[in-house]
């Protein structure tokens, strides 16, 4: 269960908190409860019964409620998409987010890997 | 075709017809498998559609597919990354042999995916992490897919009971006579058993599977099949220590053995 991952990416993306905001903060916040709400539902399955979990679901909901938060919408905020290079070359300046050891485990143990294969008759 | 899961599962399957590899909320992989000859139940992977949703600010969704005697090195719609996102070159086909190897690098979700063309049929492997594995929307299947469940036991094969019968492709071209088209080549037992260690010295399943493979078809393209796929766990897997497996998954119900055909 990787529910402290999800909360404190969220505490990250609002680490000025919800209170007192404009238009343009408000939506910004918004938009960090549907990134949280999206990082809770990818953890629903491993985190049955935890009651980290089960408190961050509910108190995702409410503040969605008390914020006026729609639950469709963006889950990242926008960014200045740079203009596109015409090699294949890695650029460097990607979202950490694109790479998966250094966003999801950057605090902790390598991830383990699993193997599929599918051959022959 | 022989299946290997996410659990070290290894089984072999009739499966015909489109069946899901992969579905979470990442990553969706299906596979077509069609009889390997007019009527019989071994069937192998025809036809692979691979689908990489769309990802925060790394990638679009984009699709990849292949089919017999088609392996592109790009995408359904031409391009080789994630699209015109940010961080869209965390998604990448490299072509390793024209036609018949490429590579997925999907750096956002930590995996790795091989697909050959190998004779007429196609092969698949993948490396995944397990987070990324056990990633399933709820209300989705719940996970219901090859790689991690294996195949229903209806659609195994029992390989030691296909092993006892005198099913052959020698003794299958005799009994079916000159109105089927020929097979390439004819193996008995110790004919397949010789053929497959000239590739797969070690007698896992790997080499079993080769073996099942060349008694089924005849076609001496399957040994390479067997090696590849055992080449690709060797780059793929984790565990250096568990490459080689010898004991086959069996799920197998009384009264559902696979016999012969």
């Amino acid at each position: 269960c990787r529910i402290m991952k999800c909360n404190s990416e969220f505490l990250a993306a609002t680490s000025s908190g919800p209170h007192h905001l404009g238009i343009e903060e408000a939506s910004e916040f918004c938009t960090a409860l549907r990134a949280y709400a999206h990082c809770t539902h990818h953890t629903a399955r491993t985190c049955r019964g935890d009651l980290f979990y089960h408190s961050a679901v509910h108190g995702i909901d409410d503040l969605m409620a008390q914020h006026n938060c729609s639950k469709e919408g963006p889950t990242s905020p926008p960014r200045v998409r740079p203009p596109p290079r015409a090699d294949s070359q890695e650029r460097s300046d990607s979202p950490e987010i694109c790479h998966y050891e250094r966003s999801f485990h950057k605090h902790s143990p390598p991830p383990n890997y699993t193997h599929c294969g599918l051959f022959g008759d | 075709p022989h299946l290997r899961t996410f659990l070290d599962s290894f089984q072999t399957c009739k499966v015909p017809g489109a069946w899901p590899l992969i579905d979470n909320s990442y990553l969706n992989v299906q596979v077509t498998n069609t009889p390997v000859r007019p009527g019989s139940m071994a069937t192998a992977t025809s036809k692979l559609t691979i689908i990489f949703k769309s990802f925060q600010e790394c990638v679009e969704q984009k699709v990849y597919q292949a089919e017999m005697d088609e392996l592109p090195a790009a995408f359904a719609d031409g391009s080789k990354n994630g699209g015109d996102k940010h961080g869209a070159n965390s998604l990448k086909i490299t072509e390793k042999v024209s036609g018949q190897h490429i590579e997925i690098q999907a750096k956002y979700i930590g995996t790795t995916i091989v697909v050959r063309q190998v004779g007429r049929y196609l092969t698949f492997a993948v490396r995944m992490p397990e987070e990324v594995v056990e990633a399933v929307e709820d209300g989705d299947n719940q996970g219901l897919y090859l790689c991690l469940r294996g195949c229903p036991v209806n659609q195994q094969i029992d390989f030691q009971a296909f092993h006892s019968t005198t099913q052959t492709t020698e003794n299958w071209a005799r009994r079916k006579g000159p109105s089927v088209p020929s097979l390439p080549e004819a193996f008995t037992y110790e004919s397949a058993m010789a053929k497959c260690r000239e590739k797969l010295p070690v007698e896992d399943l790997y080499f079993q599977s080769c073996v099942f493979d060349l008694l089924t078809t005849g076609d001496v393209n399957f040994t390479l099949a067997a090696y590849y796929a055992f080449e690709d766990v060797k780059m793929l897997h984790s565990s250096k220590d568990k490459l080689h497996l010898y004991e086959r998954t069996q799920a197998l119900e009384p009264g559902n053995m696979a016999t012969s055909e």
